[in-house]
């Protein structure tokens, strides 16, 4: 564990005495490693260290009876900053309904995590409308058809509609029957796909949603500051829910996010049932991405 | 960092950057950077020797495959890497050379997961066995076995439910997937195969293990190489475990699906 390799490094020191540059970068290398380690971004991982060694070099940590502690406290606050700071809510808009879109790579959850928005909105006294805008996945509107049927949900489909008509269609239906927010299922697509980006930035551009979040699988490695980076340029996200994160990945993931976007993690996805969704907490983060 | 005096030390972190990015990991990194020779300096020298190294750990492996009539192929992983899409291709492929494909249905957990295969199947021109959402796996496999026997057919491809190898329960049901397999076809199943998404990170390498321990993984193909993410962690992977990457899926198409190759690979991270 990072602390217990820190506790290491620093055990030579005795009372008072100065930390040692080599003590420091020592274990600056061993932070690196642990967060690398950890999926979190090469680059990311390298601001982020320039940080830490600001305060390594600080009062906190030279005066200390146990600077090893004091770096595992240090590097920890830093992270807990940095994941952290806004709540985790959905916007609302001034006037319904509210259109909420999940963008992401294929496969990440936003299918599974749109019905759970549903579930826990519902639960909320609130009353959602779901659309199955993925026009491309084979079964991807019967899909949420049966999510939503579980939940009492309502699910906005038309296989011959495009996603664009399909919001439209959704808004109307929303504003006629008293439903919101509206929770758009887009289909997977990649970051570097300039013709499915623009299906989305239209999209965008029609309902104008309070929030597009985009949905990231803790899992996720070295990619997903491009990912983050690519979404974000083209349609300004909003903020990103974590899914999976009930596995053994320790989750880098989200810092790169965070780190690039400035944008909060709202939710945390932490299994297949609709009741697995969870507000987000940055300490807990923290602590699991140190390992 | 790395005791190459000769070799420059920013070309060395810029290599270093390039393969991290690439998800190979530290220890990795740390293997490959260390097998340079001293007598390499030149940059695209260095590249040159890196992608042949990188060559030879993805080739290492033993790549025969057992033969089965019908050839049974187990397909396994976590959630959301492609599974399901991939049999489709692999099933596309299979009619492609003439033969006579089964599909088996037996993700019955996942929503609509039995009408997106049958989906698929269509698509392929393959049949596909399938019983209610909520049944039981095991009872669709059973099903699946017999029809390929009773059909003669040439290849049987099993969809499972995506699961996370830390849900001992779902480990479980796989194990058992694999015994009604193995009791029913003498020498089946020919090939485990693990998909493996390319965006996955470390996580990916103790996916394999454990999957490994548990059912003993024949082969791996790995999925989404169309997107930016570069897949490396699959050369710690391999070189670990010797076992063989035996497909690369590069889209959502039927189509998009090849052999993998090494050499193709290894040119590709360094790109
Ligand atoms: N273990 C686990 N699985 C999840 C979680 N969220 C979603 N899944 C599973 O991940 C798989 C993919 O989920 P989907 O909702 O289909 O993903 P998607 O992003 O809509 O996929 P595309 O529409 O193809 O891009 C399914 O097997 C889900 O049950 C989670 O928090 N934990
Ligand atoms: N870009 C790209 N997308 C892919 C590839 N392979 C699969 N997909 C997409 O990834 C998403 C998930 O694919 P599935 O086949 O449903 O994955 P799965 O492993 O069966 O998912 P679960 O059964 O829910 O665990 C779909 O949107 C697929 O179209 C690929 O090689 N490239
Ligand atoms: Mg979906
Ligand atoms: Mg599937």
């Amino acid at each position: 564990r990072l602390s217990d390799r820190l506790q290491a490094i620093f055990k030579k020191l005795r009372g008072h005495g100065k930390l040692t540059e080599e003590q420091i970068t020592t274990a600056l290398r061993e932070i690196r490693l642990a967060l690398l380690e950890a999926d979190v971004h090469y680059g990311v991982v390298k601001d982020f260290l320039d940080r830490v060694r600001e305060r390594a070099v600080g009062r906190e940590v030279l005066q200390s009876l146990t600077p090893g502690q004091q770096v595992v406290k240090v590097v920890f606050e830093e992270l807990t900053l940095l994941l952290g700071g806004e709540e985790s809510t959905l916007a609302f808009a001034g006037h319904p309904p509210s259109v909420v879109m999940l963008v992401g790579l294929q496969g990440s959850g936003k299918t599974t995590t749109a019905a759970k928005l549903a579930a826990l909105l519902t639960r909320q006294g609130r009353r959602p409308l779901l659309v199955a805008a993925d026009t491309r996945r084979p079964a991807a509107a019967e899909q949420l058809r049966v999510l939503g049927a579980k939940i009492g949900v309502e699910v906005v489909t038309d296989p011959r509609s495009s996603a664009l008509a399909l919001c439209h269609k959704a808004v109307e239906y929303a504003q006629t029957r008293g439903l919101e927010p509206i929770l758009v299922d887009t289909g997977g697509r990649l970051h570097i796909d300039d013709e499915l980006m623009a299906e989305l930035r239209a999209v965008k551009e029609a309902v104008h949603p309070v929030e597009t979040l985009l949905v990231l699988d803790a899992m996720t490695g070295q990619d997903a500051l491009s990912v983050a980076t690519g979404f974000h340029s083209t349609l300004d996200l909003s903020g990103f829910i974590l899914t999976k994160l009930e596995g053994d990945a320790r989750g880098g993931a989200a810092i790169s996010v965070r780190a690039v976007t400035g944008r909060p993690i709202k939710f945390i996805g932490l299994g297949e049932r609709l009741e697995a969704l969870e507000p987000f907490h940055p300490e807990r983060m923290a602590s699991r991405i140190l390992g | 960092l790395l005791t190459r005096p000769r070799l420059d030390p920013d070309a060395l972190e810029e290599l270093e950057e390039i393969l991290i990015t690439a998800d190979l990991g530290m220890p990795t990194t740390r293997q490959l950077l260390d097998t340079i020779p001293p007598s390499i300096s030149e940059p695209e020298e260095l590249l040159h020797f890196l992608r042949d190294q990188v060559t030879d750990i993805l080739s290492a492996p033993e790549q025969s495959i057992p033969e089965g009539h019908p050839h049974v192929a187990l397909i396994l992983g976590v959630n959301g890497v492609g599974k399901t899409t991939t049999i489709g291709k692999l099933a596309f492929r299979g009619i492609r050379q003439g033969k006579r494909v089964l599909l088996a249905a037996a993700d019955t957990f996942r929503a609509a997961a039995i009408e997106q295969l049958q989906i698929w199947g269509q698509r392929a021109g393959a049949e596909v066995v399938a019983h209610q959402e909520g049944g039981d796996p095991a009872a669709v496999v059973f099903d699946a076995l017999q029809a390929s026997l009773a059909r003669e057919m040439d290849l049987l491809l099993i969809d499972t439910a995506g699961r996370l190898h830390t849900k001992k329960n779902l480990m479980e049901e796989l194990k058992k997937i694999g015994r009604v397999v193995s009791r029913n076809i003498p020498g089946a199943p020919h090939e485990t195969l693990l998909i493996l998404d390319a965006t996955t990170g470390l996580n990916a390498a103790v996916q394999v293990r454990e999957f490994h321990q548990l059912m003993g993984i024949t082969g791996l193909i790995v999925t989404k190489l169309d997107g930016t993410a570069k897949g490396g962690s699959l050369i710690g992977i391999v070189g670990e475990l010797q076992i063989p990457v035996r497909y690369v899926g590069f889209g959502e198409g039927i189509e998009d699906l090849a052999p993998f190759s090494p050499p193709a690979f290894a040119a590709a991270l360094f790109s």
